[in-house]
């Protein structure tokens, strides 16, 4: 089972966790 | 070949790669093995897959020189598939490293002396030492094909199977193989220099120690650090000068310092413990700076958590995720505000550099679209792998 906090996300604004997303899947 | 894609419960696929060109109608050593190339081997007829009654001196043997990679290496099966009676001779005779090596594999104890013996006459009198550097781009075409079994590598790879499967050298034997192989120690390729590192320690040569710590004092190449500072941990006590040590113990740091993943810090760990172990108590008094393992730097520091909650999002707040576009530099902020970084490596993320704790995420984007990475981070334990 994961270990990774998913809370820490929830610290971002919703612009970065699109820039996020998009990081990660470019 | 076989390969997949995906998984995770995302789309998968099952790939199968083949060759659809026609086989070489020049290629009449397989005619005269009785079988065609293009069934998948010369080895297999009928109903008998090895007893074919094929002379392997005159079929196996010659072919040995075939220009193409994969049929020498069906010819040193098959003379390994030979009675060794068949064709000794013939393979010693031809002083054909790959026949070599197929003696070596197959033979007695009785073939190793005159194995060693041809592999360092032909070392000694061939000119190894005098290849020029070749230029990275062009290697693989320069090594590969007929020229590649012929190069240094497969005599020394026949030289450490002589003594793998034939028994330890004796000790004429080791001190012949030195004299031919310490000449060419250290060589121009990378791949040359670790071959000869191992058997140069393997032969117990006194000059195997300082030049591989020159080697390394030159190197900034991962693969040299993790290959030597392994094969350098065989050699005995009374080969090691304090001096020796104390480089040795510098590698370590330099060691430590290379991002890798965690068996490489595992290996740095090991290597220093078991060194350390070896070290007298007053070197490991001098020593004292260099014994603690060096703590890991990233380029740049992790930054903070977020304190402040700004939403528990949930996958409804991102429906019909679209990341076209999206700004590339505030994502790989995100990334390390979010702390991804401190446990997932993505490679050009220098936060990230020493990160080893979850998967590596360089090339998440080629087994995951945006959905499903979003809900890999919202829900992690959905998908167990």
């Amino acid at each position: 089972i994961s270990t990774m906090p998913p809370g820490l996300i929830y610290g971002l604004e919703r612009d970065e966790v699109l820039d996020l997303i998009g990081y990660l899947a470019a | 070949m076989w390969f997949t894609t995906g998984g995770r419960r995302t789309q998968s696929a099952l790939y199968r790669v083949r060759w659809a060109g026609k086989p070489d109608e020049n290629a009449d050593f397989a005619e005269k093995a009785g079988a065609s190339v293009a069934d998948g081997g010369f080895v297999r007829k009928s109903d008998s897959k090895w007893e074919i009654k094929i002379d392997p001196v005159e079929v196996y043997l010659p072919n040995l020189e075939n220009e193409d990679r994969d049929v020498r290496f069906r010819m040193r099966l098959g003379l390994e598939n030979s009675p060794p009676d068949q064709w000794r001779d013939a393979a010693l005779k031809s002083q054909n490293p790959w026949a070599l090596m197929a003696l070596a594999r197959v033979g007695e104890e009785s073939d190793r002396g005159p194995i060693l013996k041809i592999l360092a006459e032909t070392i000694e009198q061939g000119s190894f030492a005098e290849q020029p550097k070749p230029n990275r781009q062009s290697r693989l075409d320069e090594l590969d094909g007929a020229q590649r079994s012929q190069t240094l590598l497969t005599r020394l790879r026949a030289i450490q199977l002589a003594c793998i499967r034939l028994g330890e050298p004796t000790d004429a034997e080791k001190k012949m193989l030195r004299e031919a192989l310490e000449p060419l120690f250290p060589h121009d390729l990378q791949d040359v220099n670790h071959e000869l590192c191992e058997i140069l320690v393997y032969l117990r040569s006194d000059k195997v120690l300082g030049t591989t710590l020159d080697l390394l004092d030159a190197s900034d190449d991962s693969r040299d650090w993790s290959h030597y500072l392994m094969f350098l941990r065989y050699l005995e006590d009374d080969f090691w000068t304090t001096d020796d040590r104390h480089r040795y113990l510098e590698g370590l740091k330099k060691f430590d310092s290379f991002a890798g993943g965690r068996w490489w810090i595992r290996a740095g760990e090991s290597l220093r413990k078991e060194f350390v172990a070896r070290l007298s108590e007053e070197e490991k008094s001098k020593f004292a700076e260099l014994i603690p393992p060096q703590q890991p730097k990233p380029d740049t520091p992790p930054a903070a958590p977020p304190t402040e909650i700004v939403k528990a999002w949930t996958m409804e707040d991102f429906a019909n995720l679209d990341v076209s576009g999206r700004d590339l530099k505030r994502g790989e902020a995100a990334y390390v505000k979010g702390q991804c970084a401190v446990c997932h490596k993505k490679a050009g993320n220098g936060a990230s550099a020493r990160a080893f704790l979850g998967p590596d995420l360089t090339s998440i984007a080629n087994r995951f679209g945006p959905s499903d990475i979003l809900e890999s981070i919202l829900h992690p334990s959905r998908v167990i792998a």
